[in-house]
């Protein structure tokens, strides 16, 4: 008998197991603009079956959003994990829809499932992006907003891999300041 | 220790064929 290596056939687990939901902004019928579940995934070969069978961020209609979340995290600033947290914000052009939204997209999503921020990534609750027709954006959210060691760590590992130029400057905003703001911008804890 | 994959690894099982 044939021994078949298991490699072939094990899928292989991730740490977490993770939630792609999916945010339409501009429902004209208020109680049906929710958030909307897609799939839950915890290993590798799961997020390539998901990733590969939904639209890339670029062909979505503007006002909709991609969240991926920890399992058992909601995709909004009210839940536990998120309320005294924040998030790493990349704001791109519109020029960049064409050349770095998706790639972007799919580095932050490989950062996640990758565990790629090593014990900080438990502080990591998970990431957003949204199509918007005055600029994109993508955020890497995590779970407290005074833990200035992790928050950096993360930020560091994160503008390395999406190959931000250092002379670019990202910044890292807590939820309550964002809920709070009164003009567009929101100052940064962290840059 | 944590599941840790790099992105090299997690990008050659994008068109692997599906397990069933």
């Amino acid at each position: 008998q044939k021994v078949v290596n298991p490699e072939t056939y094990i899928k292989h687990p991730l740490q977490n197991r993770w939630a792609l939901w999916f945010f339409k902004n501009d429902c004209t019928f208020a109680p049906l603009c929710v958030f909307v579940l897609i799939s839950k995934f915890d290993t590798v070969e799961d997020f390539w079956a998901l990733y590969n069978h939904i639209q890339l961020s670029s062909n979505l209609m503007s006002g909709c959003d991609y969240s991926l979340f920890k399992d058992g995290i909601e995709p909004m600033w009210e839940d536990e994990r998120n309320r005294r947290g924040g998030r790493w914000l990349i704001t791109l052009s519109k020029q960049q829809r064409k050349s770095d939204l998706d790639r972007f997209w799919l580095e932050t999503l490989l950062c996640l499932v990758g565990e790629a921020f090593d014990d900080y990534s438990d502080d990591v609750c998970g990431a957003v992006i949204n199509v918007r027709a005055k600029g994109d954006k993508i955020a890497i959210w995590t779970t407290d907003y005074e833990n200035k060691e992790a928050i950096t760590h993360i930020g560091r590992v994160y503008k390395e891999r999406l190959g931000v130029p250092p002379k670019v400057i990202i910044g890292y905003q807590s939820h309550a300041d964002t809920a709070t703001k009164s003009g567009s911008t929101t100052k940064n804890k962290f840059v | 220790g944590k599941r840790q994959y790099n992105r090299e690894f997690l990008l050659g099982f994008q068109f692997m064929p599906a397990c069933i």
